[in-house]
């Protein structure tokens, strides 16, 4: 099974 | 701003009222951007229309105007396929006006639609040198898009030196697209081209790529690229005015 990563642990809040 | 097309804010708008529902424009001297993030944090979109892509263009001073792109969508559904489009904000206003003119000067439509009050997060996209840039039709991945999805719900894109596949699998069983790199290139914007560093294979929501596709009537081409545990850019360019690119992280094993 996969799971869908979030954007944020490869992009920071700028 | 004033574009002679409108159309072009139109199709920009339709590219990105799926994704997301309401966005803050940042609009200054340079131009208009927004970033802004699907609900579930899983795609974001940039957009970028520099000053000089306008008709026309002015701005006094930086303005963050919080739009929602469903209520500009059904606005801009009433613009003629040929009419010019000038948007304008006066200084203490909490709304934006929408002009639309015939190509022929008989008629003139004027709507203001009320600005939203929205609390935008912004995350910093580093220049990334990916692995892999693909250029291709952005109708033929529009179709790509959709023909996997009859398939299953995550799409595997794999490159090789020869060319890109994609494949998808689920309950019914299982399908793959493979396209070769254009070599005898007429038409650049039907070709298939790869600029690969490594190979790379990386799954994606396929519903994400799809809604990605609904910027493809801005321009003939998609630019994809990709490298190992980052996410997917998806790049329509907006001629002579700049770019929509979408950013998609990856599905990873468990």
């Amino acid at each position: 099974k996969r799971h869908q990563n979030q954007l944020r642990p490869y992009y920071s809040s700028a | 701003a004033r574009l002679l097309h409108g159309s072009i804010f139109a199709k920009v708008i339709e590219g990105l009222r799926e994704l997301v529902n309401e966005a803050t424009w940042e609009c200054s001297g340079n131009g208009i951007t927004l970033q802004a993030m699907d609900s579930s944090h899983v795609a974001l979109v940039s957009l970028v229309m520099r000053s000089e892509g306008f008709e026309s263009y002015r701005c006094d001073r930086n303005m963050s105007l919080g739009i929602s792109l469903v209520s500009m969508s059904k606005v801009l559904k009433t613009m003629g396929k040929d009419d010019s489009l000038t948007i304008r904000v006066n200084d203490d206003s909490d709304s934006i006006i929408i002009a639309m003119e015939s190509q022929n000067q008989d008629k003139f439509a004027d709507y203001e639609l009320r600005l939203m009050d929205l609390d935008s997060e912004h995350l910093g996209i580093p220049d990334t040198d990916y692995s892999c840039a693909i250029k291709m039709p952005s109708s033929e991945f529009s179709r790509i898009c959709r023909d996997m999805s009859i398939m299953g719900d995550s799409v595997l894109i794999c490159t090789t030196k020869e060319g890109v596949k994609f494949s998808a699998k689920g309950d019914l069983g299982q399908g793959s697209i493979r396209l070769v790199q254009t070599t005898n290139i007429e038409k650049e914007e039907e070709a298939v081209i790869i600029e690969m560093k490594e190979a790379v294979a990386l799954t994606f929501a396929v519903r994400y790529l799809s809604m990605f596709c609904k910027a493809a009537p801005l321009s003939p081409q998609v630019g994809l690229s990709l490298s190992e545990d980052t996410p997917l850019m998806c790049e329509f360019k907006i001629a002579e005015m700049g770019h929509v690119r979408f950013y998609l992280a990856p599905k990873i094993e468990d």
